[in-house]
Parts: C-alpha cells; structure tokens; sequence
C-alpha cells in the first residue's frame, strides 16, 4: 500500500459519502445518473468476485464490502424510495448504457490477463468503470445547473482514479513484476473523460460561481 | 513461474 492509492481508496469513499450525503440530506437525487449508479454497482459486483476467496487484508474486504453495498443501496434508494426516486430526471438520463456494457464485455473477451472466468469479469469491470460516467456526465450537461454535492461528487470520483495512476507509476518503479497495463490505459481513459469537467469545476471554483457546462 | 499477481488493489 502506498499513500497514492490510500489517497485514492479515501477520495473514492469520499465521492461515495458525499453521494449518500446528498440524497440523505435532500431526499433528492436530483442531478444524478441512475445508469451511472447502476453500472457503477456491477462493476463492484463484477470486480470483487475473489471477496469470499482471495483474502488480502481486512482494509481490502471492508472497502469491497463497502463499495458493493453502497452502490447497491444508492441503486435500491433511486428504484424504490417513494421520496427519492420522485425526483429522479429519468426523462434526461437516457443514456443507452446497455451499449456500454455490451461494449465492455466485448472488449473483455478479446482483451483481458487471463482466459478464466474470474480474470475476464475483472477487465470488464475495470473498462466499465472506465465509462461509467458517461450517462452522468451527459445528465449534467442537459440539466444545466449543478448542485454543488452533485459536483463534488463527480470530482472526487474523476480525482480517485488519477491518484491510482500515481500509484501504479510509483508501484512501476518499485516492485519489480509490476505490470497493469489493462487497469493502467483504462484509468487513463477514464481520467481524460472528466477532463472537461475538471476544468469547468476549477473555473466555477476560482470564479466563485456555479457550476455550468456547456450544453 | 511469476505466480498470478494477486489482485491486491480495489
């Protein structure tokens, strides 16, 4: 473990409390992507397979279990809460994620460590994350304003991913057969993909005012 | 034989 990826694990769980925070303390998921929720809850699902077989540490398994049930209970809160889900722009988050996951799982089967069943559920979910935030992202864009939590959250969730960048770069160079190409490009990726948000955010920060993207 | 690097990140 190095301070780069305990770094990105903490803003990763930031991005999830400032979530919950959001839709605890407004009743309101207005602004966020339910598609975005969902995929982001099977790419936990799909990813943290070796929960029950592999054991690491017990930071490892709190943090699996954390974010799979999380993400299942954001997912549950926007479907089912009476209050909640009544505030749910589904007529503005239309993305067809089903595209993205059949895309992923495409890429998983030509593209992945090794042909078992495990190592190719964990490609797809490493390219699932990676373009998870689409559907979110395009809600933002059409629903103009952005609340400031709705913001914070999308920045710590682009922000965790650069921190592991850092980390497999400083794991690169010191650990001998450290290879991660899969997670390495995909976190690229999926870092460039907030890179327009990232830099609304800073202008909305420096300027002091609200957060806009440009439709 | 590298054995299977365990997937030891999140």
């Amino acid at each position: 473990m190095n301070i780069f990826r305990l770094a990105g694990d903490m803003t990763h769980l930031m991005s999830i409390l400032v979530l919950l925070l959001k839709i605890y303390a407004t009743k309101s998921c207005s602004g966020i992507s339910l598609k975005t929720q969902e995929l982001y809850a099977l790419v936990f699902l799909t990813r943290y397979l070796d929960l029950f077989t592999d054991f690491i540490s017990v930071y490892n398994t709190v943090m699996k279990l954390v974010f799979i049930g999380s993400s299942l209970a954001i997912v549950w809160c926007m479907r089912m809460h009476r209050t909640v889900k009544r505030s749910y722009d589904g007529q503005l988050d239309t993305f067809r994620h089903y595209f993205l996951v059949a895309a992923c799982f495409l890429s998983a089967l030509i593209v992945h460590e090794k042909f078992t069943f495990q190592e190719i559920f964990w490609a797809f979910s490493i390219y699932l994350e990676a373009v998870a935030i689409l559907p979110q992202l395009v809600l933002l864009q059409r629903s103009g304003n952005v609340d400031n939590l709705t913001g914070q959250y999308v920045f710590f969730l682009g922000a965790y991913r650069a921190l592991y960048i850092l980390n497999w770069i400083y794991r690169y160079f010191t650990e001998q057969h450290f290879s991660r190409w899969i997670a390495c490009i995909s976190g690229l990726v999926q870092t460039a993909l907030y890179a327009d948000f990232f830099y609304y955010y800073f202008i909305s920060w420096k300027n002091n005012s609200k957060l806009q993207l440009p439709a | 034989v590298q054995d299977q690097v365990s997937k030891d990140e999140l």
